[in-house]
């Protein structure tokens, strides 16, 4: 329930439409739009039962590994009722011809490969809202300080995982553990999201906003 | 850490 409630409203991209469609339009407006969501899911991960206990260098190390899966699990979260398309905001949505353009075909069909996975699954928001918060605690940083204390957080958010399968699926046992097998392929999507970034960053012809930036750089 | 300040300072900020 707490998690419920501190999930963020729905952000908007607002591209620019004096600027002709590009690629370079395209990729700063979606770099706008991680910077944006990136201060925002900074203040949801305050809203983790747990995670302001945890000491603010604990707190810096789990964002800095598990942004981009926050991130991409929101997108993904968002694309569900949508075919072959990401929901990368209200106001923006890809379809194959703009992420060619953009030069995301490979990552976005990275993405919604997930988003063909949950959708099977028929993922709920409860189901979404604890998923997100684990990639968050689970985000496996080699920098953590007090590894038992997020080791408690990953049980108390898997427990409700657990807790909400069991009254809501009982029929499905092994659901809690379908959905925790999700996450390698979030994790490697992360991954490429991060490496294609951070080679726009290398070309220089995208602004960056200093979060995202710095961010990438903490992953670099 | 001194390189990430932004992180930094928004989980500092309260709320």
């Amino acid at each position: 329930s707490l998690l419920l409630v501190a999930e963020p409203e729905g952000i908007f991209a607002m591209p620019d439409p004096t600027v002709p469609e590009s690629d370079i339009k395209a990729l700063t407006t979606l770099c706008d739009l991680a910077d944006r969501e990136l201060v925002v899911n900074i203040g949801w991960a305050k809203h983790i039962p747990g995670f302001p206990s945890l000491s603010l260098a604990d707190q810096m190390s789990l964002l800095q590994s598990g942004w981009m899966e926050i991130l991409i699990l929101r997108v993904v979260f968002r694309s569900l009722g949508l075919e072959d398309k990401l929901v990368y905001a209200e106001d923006y949505v890809m379809d194959e011809e703009q992420s060619k353009l953009a030069g995301l075909l490979d990552l976005n069909n990275a993405i919604l490969q997930l988003v063909k996975k949950y959708k099977t699954m028929g993922l709920e928001k409860e189901e979404f809202v604890v998923l997100k918060a684990i990639a968050l605690a689970n985000s496996d940083s080699m920098q953590i300080e007090d590894s038992e204390a997020v080791q408690r957080l990953q049980d108390v958010l898997h427990g409700a995982l657990q807790e909400y399968e069991a009254a809501h699926r009982p029929e499905d046992a092994r659901r809690a553990g379908k959905l925790i097998m999700t996450l390698p392929l979030l994790r490697q999507t992360a991954a490429r999201a991060v490496q294609h970034f951070c080679s726009i960053k290398q070309d220089g012809r995208v602004p960056m906003h200093k979060l995202f930036l710095e961010l990438l750089e903490a992953k670099a | 850490k001194e390189k990430h300040k932004i992180l930094h300072q928004l989980l500092q900020n309260s709320t």
